[in-house]
């Protein structure tokens, strides 16, 4: 599983 | 994406061109930290390195681009074209006191002991404290033009907006960041005695003075 970080983000 | 974090990232775009705006106005960056915008410039490099494998959106792109290269050209103009107008004298904040901590913390609290995750961490705390240069600066000055308080309301509007962003996200995704969320609330309380003097003196006409 991934980090439970949103990539998308600036 | 979310109204907040369009808002949000408007917010963060407005901020640097209003900089831009004020340098190229002025032909002046004085009252404007160089260790700040340095910072930005590390926060950039070090989170954005994820445009080199991954790609995630043309929105996505294009910020990741533009926030890099005008941070650059930030500290280009800050640096060459209006460097007699910059006082280092008054631009003291130690960084290595940020940059030291923040990159300790990345190593302890992470979501993955991996380089890039370990520099995005880095960046996300860095990020957090990169206006304690500025801020340091305006308490010795004890002011700020205008121009400058607009800079930085955008600036810190920017992190604000993500924090109803985050919550939004929350329940219709149902997911969480819990180190952007406590790196981004530090960074918008750290904004809110500055917000409270724009409020109460810029917005109503007032000059930026803090009580000697």
């Amino acid at each position: 599983a991934g980090p439970p970080r949103a990539h998308d983000e600036l | 994406m979310n109204i907040f974090r369009l808002l949000g990232d408007l917010a963060h775009l407005a901020s640097i061109f209003i900089l831009v705006h004020k340098m190229h106005t002025t032909r002046s960056c004085r009252g404007i930290s160089f260790k700040t915008q340095a910072l930005y410039v590390l926060v950039f490099l070090t989170r954005y390195i994820d445009l080199l494998y991954t790609w995630i959106s043309l929105y996505n792109f294009v910020m990741k681009v533009f926030f890099i290269s005008s941070s650059g050209y930030i500290l280009y103009l800050m640096k060459y074209r209006f460097r007699p107008t910059h006082d280092p004298s008054l631009d003291t904040f130690k960084v290595e006191y940020l940059v030291g901590p923040c990159f300790v913390l990345a190593l302890i609290f992470n979501y993955r002991f991996e380089v890039t995750e370990i520099l995005w961490t880095f960046s996300i705390y860095l990020e957090a404290v990169a206006i304690f240069p500025q801020l340091f600066m305006m308490q010795r000055t004890g002011e700020a033009e205008t121009i400058t308080t607009h800079y930085l309301a955008a600036l810190g509007a920017y992190r604000a907006l993500y924090i109803p962003n985050w919550i939004y996200r929350y329940f219709t995704e149902g997911t969480v960041d819990p180190i952007a969320v406590v790196a981004g609330i530090v960074q918008t309380g750290l904004y809110l005695d500055f917000f409270y003097v724009y409020v109460t003196k810029v917005l109503q006409g007032q000059k930026f003075e803090l009580p000697a």
